[in-house]
């Protein structure tokens, strides 16, 4: 059955992007079939896999608003078994255009359920969202089975976390039962760094569990394999980075293939 | 007279509220009155400046939706010459409040302009943006005489430049014909990075002189000292930060001093 991830927090610049890219790509060497949906506008998801933005035709505001075959708003990348729905400015528009929607919570979910009906079948299906909890990142919660939270070892990263854990259960209570949290991702720890060890424990301690047991160390190899458009797996396998994220391919999947 | 002035960039993370915090103390350090709007649902300004949650009596989203008398907005912090409107997670509901009403784009230039004939004088007056385009940040710019862009020095951030950039020249057309950019800042700048060096040299020939002469290099400092609700020049005065956030002030200085 298809697991649906979102990747989410309104915080910014914490490692969304990044972490939906090398999980994404970790997950496919592994002979999963992922599928990564750039919800964000900015489209740096879709960058960082190398679709130019002169060939993005159809992208995911396509893709939500079902302008289009949905086969069409998705395109291969250079990674077998992974496919994106890449993102475009028009989706800035999205927000205002759900709200006068009837379902416009439900737009993504009813789009992805079609997948399955066009026989586009995929293992994993991951949603980088945007730094914000607006009707975008909402429609992709409902939509989730679970969401995974980057959480950049920073001062101000903490401040907004429990805004996003109020959030998520409201949409657990509302409109989504079953979502719950894959997990908190520690990233760009730096163990030199006393506020980075300091927020590590404190997120350990307050959310126990619920954080992953891999954490991210900070490594400028991961902000540089996206300008050639390669993941890190790619770019530079063995790096800190590289094999963080494999690990935490590993983490995620042990859950699936026990259960 | 008054100086409004937005940061913002869709982009998360490139240190919006790290110059807002900085860029706003040091001014006040040189006797200009200065009131920071804090006008991201996170509150991070406001954090970073020890306005604690439970002080939040009342804040930004009573000060555009006038809620209340101005004044009762505004509090005092520890630096003098320094006020803050602060925020609350109130505000994430306000850009669908916004959406409704007749001046959707106006309701915070309303509000700056009612400051003056509430005699409360300020020199600047900084926003500090949320990392989206929505409504908040329409009217912050539609509220404003010029706009700081901080750019960080990696990959991504370039990608949202030209979307900010066509964005201010639509709010300039329709709803605010003095609109300038104040400058793009280049923010955690790594000399030893060369994807840090490539984002500046591309900046500076595309952008030329609209790319403020000072940089802000990376420094854990300036990341450290939000956490002991102080500036920069508070907690670590003669750093890299600290010494960058001074002359950037200056820079600023100098081109209302000689006009
Ligand atoms: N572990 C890491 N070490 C070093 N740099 C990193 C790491 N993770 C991400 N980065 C860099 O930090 C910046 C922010 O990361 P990224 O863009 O993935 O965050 P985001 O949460 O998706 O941002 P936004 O909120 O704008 O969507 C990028 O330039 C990225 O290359
Ligand atoms: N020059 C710098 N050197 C090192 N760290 C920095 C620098 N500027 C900002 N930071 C840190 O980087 C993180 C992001 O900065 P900041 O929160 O100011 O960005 P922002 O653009 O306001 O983010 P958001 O998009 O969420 O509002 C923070 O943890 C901050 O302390
Ligand atoms: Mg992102
Ligand atoms: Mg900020």
């Amino acid at each position: 059955d298809t697991r649906v991830i979102a990747i989410a927090n309104q915080k910014g610049g914490v490692g969304k992007t990044t972490t939906a890219i090398n999980l994404a790509t970790a997950l496919s060497e592994l002979g999963k079939r992922v599928l990564l949906i750039d919800l964000d506008p900015q489209g740096n998801a879709s960058t960082g896999l190398g679709r130019e933005l002169r060939d993005r035709t159809y992208s995911s505001y396509d893709f939500i608003f079902n302008r289009t075959k949905l086969a069409e708003t998705i395109s291969e990348t250079k990674y077998e078994n992974l496919d994106i729905v890449a993102s475009t400015t028009d989706l800035s528009s999205a927000d205002i255009e759900l709200y006068d929607r009837e379902r416009k919570l439900y737009q993504l979910k009813d789009s992805i359920s079609a997948l399955r009906r066009a026989e586009l079948h995929y293992d994993f299906v991951f949603i980088d969202c945007p730094p914000s909890l607006n009707l975008l990142t909402l429609n992709a919660l409902v939509a989730s089975n679970s969401i995974v939270v980057p959480l950049q070892s920073e001062f101000f990263a903490l401040e907004g976390l429990s805004q996003l854990m109020q959030t998520i259960t409201m949409i657990r209570k509302s409109s989504n039962k079953s979502l719950r949290i894959e997990g908190i991702l520690v990233t760009m720890f730096d163990a030199r760094n006393r506020i980075s060890r300091q927020v590590e424990d404190d997120a350990r301690s307050h959310l126990g569990s619920l954080v992953f047991e891999t954490r991210i160390p900070r490594s400028v190899r991961l902000s540089e394999a996206p300008s050639f458009s390669q993941s890190i797996h790619d770019y530079d396998r063995y790096s800190k980075g590289g094999q963080a994220y494999r690990k935490l391919a590993w983490e995620i999947l042990r859950r699936y293939e026990t259960s």
